[in-house]
């Protein structure tokens, strides 16, 4: 004997996300307009009160998006948001004298070079949820798999896209430096080529 | 557009570090399958000198799901007239049938056990091992063989060594 559930009834909800203000640079006030591409939402308002158990957006090989929440086991946080190192910062190197440092086991004449990490801009990266490709996320391209896949981390090499499916194609951003001014493109443009395959790519074998 | 490409977007802001595509029917031309290249151009490379091949990703762009063709084992079966579960009926029905034979043949017997007189039948088993074959004397073969007394037979010992 088992007692009855009774399924529970659909809802269905007519909620529109709707734009929200927010103050940047101290004083620039801006409105910001959610977006939802894939089911993911984009520059959606922040909680009032932050979640250290926000769920995040990965990637699979094809570009899908799926959601990840974290969990806290045994203490520790598993599969928390993603972590992305000295990547996104800038690296600039300081030279100081020990007369400017005063260190006391420093000669005023000595000179100390530093590595100083600047943080970048997170105005408007924090408002992406979907994880950011890094270096550290290529994967090896290739027939003898040895050719790094920079710059792109999604889509993975020769996997199926199905059309009126939406993917996601992300790229280290900071991969693109202008040689000559050494700044960082501002804009960049994704173009799809047809590519001609011989015969046996095709699957068909020499009878 | 960027020469010989069939879709390109339009300039996106490189901060984001994705962009979402959606292949749509137009793309594939007719064909079920086509391989296309997608690359990036960023804003300080002009057209004229953008290879796509430099950074470049390729994949395949599908019309749906692939349906895989029949084994010929698959095809033998649907020759023979047996279409998917059928087999899996006929397969289970022959040991289904031994199985169902033999528990009726127990409890048969085992209601038949107080009507059963099978007597004869072994008494007559066991005469046939017990046979009467006549006296020793009787025997041809051991009519002239006189009754001798029993006399013990030669025993051989090993011999040890020292002998």
């Amino acid at each position: 004997y088992r007692n009855a559930v009774n399924p529970r009834p659909t809802t269905t909800t007519s909620e529109v996300i709707k734009p929200w203000r927010r103050t940047i640079y101290s004083t620039q006030v801006e409105v910001v307009t959610p977006t939802v591409i894939a089911g993911v939402t984009f520059s959606a308002k922040p909680a009032v009160t932050p979640d250290p158990l926000q769920p995040w957006v990965s990637l699979d090989k094809l570009g899908n998006p799926k959601t990840v929440k974290p969990e806290i086991k045994k203490g520790r946080t598993v599969r928390g948001t993603p972590d992305y190192s000295t990547y996104f910062q800038t690296l600039h190197v300081t030279t100081l004298t020990g007369d400017e440092i005063g260190a006391h086991n420093m000669d005023k004449d000595d000179i100390l070079v530093e590595d100083v990490f600047e943080d970048e801009d997170k105005t408007y990266v924090s408002l992406n949820p979907i994880i950011r490709c890094t270096p550290q996320r290529y994967r090896n391209k290739g027939l003898a798999k040895d050719i790094s896949s920079e710059p792109f981390c999604t889509p993975f090499e020769n996997v199926e896209w199905k059309i009126d499916h939406t993917y996601f194609v992300t790229w280290y951003t900071k991969f693109f430096e202008d040689p000559e001014t050494d700044k960082i493109a501002e804009k960049v443009r994704l173009h799809a080529f047809y590519v001609k395959e011989k015969a046996h790519e095709k699957g068909f074998k020499k009878r | 557009n960027l020469h010989g490409a069939f879709f390109s977007t339009e300039w996106v802001k490189n901060v984001d570090g994705l962009y979402p595509m959606e292949p749509t029917e137009e793309w594939l031309q007719d064909k079920y399958e086509r391989r296309i290249l997608i690359a990036i151009q960023p804003d300080y490379i002009e057209d004229e000198a953008f290879d796509p091949w430099a950074n470049g990703i390729l994949l395949h762009v599908i019309m749906g799901s692939r349906v895989f063709k029949n084994t010929k084992e698959q095809l033998a079966l649907q020759d023979a007239g047996i279409s998917d579960d059928t087999w899996y009926y006929v397969a289970l029905t022959m040991p289904t049938m031994v199985v169902v034979a033999c528990v009726a043949m127990y409890f048969f017997l085992h209601l038949n056990k107080t009507h059963r007189d099978i007597h004869d039948v072994r008494q007559f088993a066991v005469n046939q091992r017990r046979r009467v074959l006549g006296t020793f004397k009787t025997f041809n073969k051991y009519k002239k063989l006189k009754n001798r007394p029993y006399s013990e037979l030669p025993t051989h010992s090993k011999k040890s060594s020292k002998q």
